[in-house]
């Protein structure tokens, strides 16, 4: 375990995604869940240099398509990360499919940055089609900012809380932070390649 | 399911970059579960907008171990969170496996330590059961002697050389009734290392589970 833990040079500190030179994000409540907030982004104000992971299930939600060809056709560059929770958009058939791609290209025209430069997530409910008139006012409702928590929040479906960490290193005299935002308590043996 | 979505302001490869987030998965998100349960949805997203600066990383600049120590910590940091999380979950279990044939089959035994149901039960019953433990490193499907293994839970020994020894239940219930409880199995086969996590298995996760959609 020595290997693992050898030569630290990052240190942790209090913040989370909006700590991170460039970035921003937003949460809204839209109606996918009765009252807490269920939708979010994060914006990059540069094209950022991006890459993903997805699940190896055979059966995967419309929304990792749409994400792997954003990050396929964008060359790797992403600006917008669109993330609804209450609803995973899964097993959905084309319409679920037509909706994802709906949902990126609403969350490209309110940023105004391509739609390859998006992605999209969902995470919740198997099965049942994407209520688009609530995403939609939704997407609009989104307000950027430093602060991160609504974000956060947005993402959760039967999480106690939220999950955010930040750390700092130094590359090139340059401090560098690393941070980042989670959601996950159920259906959990993830398998991302 | 479980999302994450890390930011960066260091300036990266694209190609770096990926190597590195599929690196930093496998050990991490990747060694967590709580159910057993493979989402249709999970994804990890990294962003790195380059403002910080510095010169290009890869894998060749003198520096990228420190970068990749940094993502890698924020990535295990998140892992932990979810895990620790587990729908109903009392306790963070945290198995730590040494003695691996390789770092790949030391992080399959941690899972599946970390995966039996029967352990996650143990481990709410703050039962030092270590039967249920090496019964899941058998099954893992990796090279081990079963007569060579050690198994501790927390500071306390309860095998060696696949022999038990006599412990005092009494302090390992007391011991387990930490928020977090380490499990470590060293196998003797090789110099492989690895860990993996997860949670308790509680009444509370069927009462969750039982009614999601209703």
């Amino acid at each position: 375990l020595t290997k693992q833990t050898t030569g630290q040079a990052w240190k942790q500190i209090k913040g989370s995604i909006t700590d991170v030179k460039g970035f921003t994000t937003a949460g809204a409540h839209c109606g996918l869940k009765r009252k807490r907030l269920d939708i979010g982004a994060i914006f990059c104000d540069v094209p950022a240099n991006a890459a993903g992971v997805f699940t190896l299930n055979q059966i995967q939600a419309a929304p990792l398509k749409v994400t792997k060809e954003s990050l396929a056709h964008s060359s790797g560059k992403l600006q917008a990360v669109l993330v609804n929770s209450g609803n995973a958009n899964a097993c959905t058939g084309a319409s679920g499919l037509v909706d994802a791609y709906e949902m990126r290209a609403l969350a490209a025209a309110k940023f105004a940055v391509p739609e390859e430069a998006v992605a999209v997530t969902s995470t919740g409910v198997i099965g049942e089609k994407m209520p688009m008139e609530k995403v939609r006012s939704g997407i609009e409702d989104l307000v950027l900012s430093k602060e991160s928590t609504p974000f956060a929040e947005a993402i959760l479906t039967t999480d106690t809380g939220t999950k955010e960490v930040c750390v700092e290193v130094v590359i090139d005299q340059k401090t560098v932070r690393i941070a980042g935002v989670a959601k996950g308590s159920g259906m959990i043996h993830p398998n991302m390649a | 399911t479980m999302l994450g979505f890390i930011t960066t302001d260091a300036n990266v490869e694209p190609a770096a970059l990926k190597r590195a987030l599929a690196k930093a998965t496998d050990e991490t998100f990747n060694r967590i579960t709580v159910d057993g349960d493979t989402s249709t949805n999970d994804m990890v997203l990294v962003l790195a907008s380059g403002l910080a600066d510095n010169q290009p990383l890869d894998e060749t600049h003198p520096e990228w171990a420190n970068f990749y120590g940094a993502l890698s910590a924020c990535a295990e940091s998140l892992a932990k969170k979810i895990a620790k999380d587990g729908e109903g979950a009392t306790k963070l279990i945290e198995v730590q496996v040494t003695g691996a044939v390789s770092d790949e089959e030391a992080g399959k035994v941690a899972k599946a330590i970390v995966g039996s149901d029967l352990v996650k039960t143990a481990v709410y019953g703050k039962d030092g059961n270590w039967g249920r433990i090496i019964c899941a490193i058998g099954y893992s499907g990796c090279t081990l002697d079963p007569d060579t293994i050690d198994i501790a839970i927390g500071p306390y020994e309860t095998l060696v050389q696949s022999e038990p020894v006599v412990v005092d239940d009494t302090a390992i219930s007391k011991y387990m009734e930490a928020e977090t409880i380490v499990i470590k199995a060293d196998l003797h086969q090789g110099q492989g290392v690895g860990k993996a996590w997860g949670c308790d298995l509680t009444y509370d996760y069927v009462r969750i589970n039982a009614g999601y959609r209703t």
